[in-house]
Formats: C-alpha cells, sequence, structure tokens
C-alpha cells in the first residue's frame, strides 16, 4: 500500500457515496448511464470472483464486497425505484461492442489462461472503456448537474491514481504489469476531455457544461 | 513480476 493507492481507492468510496446521495438528494438518477452503471456492475463481479479464494486483507475484502454491493444496489435500484427518473432514450451508447471487445482483449492479452485470470483481466479491460456510455450521453445532452461532475472526477481519479501507483511501484519495487498499467492509460485518455472541463469550470463554481 | 500481485489491488 502507498499513498497513491490508497487515495485512489478512498476516491472509488467516495465516487460511490457521492452518486448514492444524488441518487437519494435529487429522488432521481436523471444524467447518469444505465449502461454504464451495469458496466461496472459485471467489472466488479467479475473482478473480484477471488474474494472467496484468495483472502488478501480484510480491507481488501471489505472494500471488494462494498464495490460489487454497492454497484448492485444502483443497477437494481435504477431498474425499481428510480426507473421513471432517467431517459433510456438518451442512454444509446452500444455496449456489445465494449462486451465483446474486452472479451477479445482479455482473450488476446493476458498473463494466464485460467478462468479466475481471465475473467479478472475482462474486468481490466472492460472498466478501461466502462465510462463511455455515460461520458457519450453528456456529450449528447452538453451538460451534468454539479453532483454527477464530482461523481464522475472522483470515479476518474481514481484510475488515474492508480497509474500513477503503478508507476511508484516500478520506481520502487520493480513491480510491473502491462495490462492493468495500459488499461488504465485508455481510461485516464478517455476521461481527457472531461478532466479538462471539471478543472476549469466545475472547480471555478461554474455548472459542467461542454463547450 | 507474479500476476497474482496485482489482484492485491482494487
Amino acid at each position: 500500500m502507498n499513498v497513491f493507492r490508497l487515495v485512489a481507492d478512498l476516491m472509488h468510496l467516495a465516487s460511490i457515496l457521492i452518486l448514492l446521495l444524488k441518487i437519494r438528494k435529487t429522488r432521481s438518477a436523471a444524467g447518469i448511464s444505465f449502461k454504464s452503471q451495469l458496466l461496472y456492475l459485471i467489472v466488479f463481479v467479475t473482478r473480484y470472483l477471488d474474494l472467496f479464494t484468495h483472502w488478501v486483507s480484510l480491507y481488501n475484502t471489505a472494500m471488494k464486497v462494498f464495490f460489487i454491493a454497492s454497484s448492485g444496489y444502483i443497477v437494481y435500484q435504477m431498474q425499481r425505484r428510480y426507473r421513471a427518473t432517467w431517459d433510456p432514450a438518451l442512454d444509446t451508447f452500444r455496449i456489445e461492442f465494449l462486451l465483446g471487445g474486452a472479451a477479445v482483449m482479455s482473450l488476446i492479452f493476458h498473463t494466464k489462461f485460467t478462468f479466475l485470470e481471465l475473467f479478472w483481466t475482462y474486468s481490466i479491460w472492460l472498466e478501461a472503456v466502462a465510462i463511455l456510455p455515460q461520458l457519450f450521453q453528456m456529450s449528447r445532452t452538453g451538460e451534468a448537474e454539479t453532483i454527477t461532475a464530482h461523481y464522475l472526477f472522483a470515479l476518474g481519479a481514481y484510475r488515474g491514481l492508480y497509474v500513477v501507483n503503478w508507476i511508484y511501484r516500478y520506481a520502487t519495487e520493480g513491480y510491473w504489469e502491462w495490462i492493468p498499467f495500459l488499461a488504465g492509460m485508455v481510461q485516464t485518455v478517455l476521461y481527457a476531455d472531461f478532466f479538462y472541463v471539471y478543472f476549469s469550470r466545475v472547480m471555478r463554481g461554474k455548472k459542467f457544461e461542454l463547450p | 513480476s507474479s500476476p497474482d500481485a496485482a489482484h492485491d489491488e482494487l
């Protein structure tokens, strides 16, 4: 554990708490892409299949359980109580390509051809692009609520800080893995436009609006 | 490096 990873995990935790707060406070999931939320649920379920086979620490297990449970809760609530508050007509990104693309990538680029390892690798590639339906929806509507922008910033910062963590771990431990590094870089690049608008507008107290 | 090390991360 190092400071980049710890802050990254806390940002991830914060992002979900902000999203839950947004949905509760506004009593609405408007502006949230259901497809991205569904992809995150798939990401965490496939990544944490080792939950019962590979004990790391109480911290690790608690975080895994929280990420699976909270993403499942959000997907469930968007389908149930908050179904009428978001518009599926705005959420039109074709996620079949992301699901299929991540499958192809994990079959080509992986370290071990085992059940757990392939699913773990799949989750890494899928996470890199899971935000695309959300970004696509925002590019169509051209704006986002401030609290939604904070949610997305915390979520993007999580993987961005993991990239810094991997560079730090290489420098201090000689630990290096290409797959999560490249996937983390892809995700951070996809976020670039969002980060730019977030820093130039939302951090200065303005509404998140695309130029 | 062992691939398992990555699984300690979230």
